[in-house]
């Protein structure tokens, strides 16, 4: 699910998961 | 480019014509950051190539929460060697023609 995020300048920001396959190994 | 622990790629294919990219960023090594990153997943946004700044995007980051203040060279250094790779596709397609 993605989130939002709306900055005082106005931007959007939409956050959503990263998938698995793209993080490095830690 | 130098990796920063912040990846950032696009988020749609560019069409080579739109000032406005989409771009999508991410953290893959939270121990390349000095302050606390809130682990909230791809962060997704528009950046005008024309208008706007690596720097003044992660400054929101940063007022956003998303960074702290201490990492926005950091993530401004992710975003403007993308933007840097982006405009060089571009001027390269450009010079060589349909």
């Amino acid at each position: 699910s993605a989130a939002q995020v709306v900055t005082s300048a106005g931007r959007r920001f939409i956050v959503s998961p990263v998938p698995e396959s793209r993080l490095k190994e830690q | 480019a130098e990796d920063t622990g912040v990846r950032v790629e696009l988020a749609e294919e560019d069409d080579g014509k739109k000032a406005a990219i989409a771009l999508k960023l991410w953290v893959e090594d939270p121990k390349k950051l000095k302050g606390k990153y809130k682990e909230s997943g791809a962060i997704e946004f528009t950046f005008d190539l024309e208008k706007e700044t690596p720097e003044g995007v992660a400054q929101e980051m940063v007022e956003s929460g998303f960074f702290h203040e201490s990492d926005a060279k950091i993530v401004g250094k992710s975003i403007r060697d993308r933007v840097a790779l982006i405009k060089w596709r571009r001027e390269r397609n450009v010079s060589a023609g349909p």
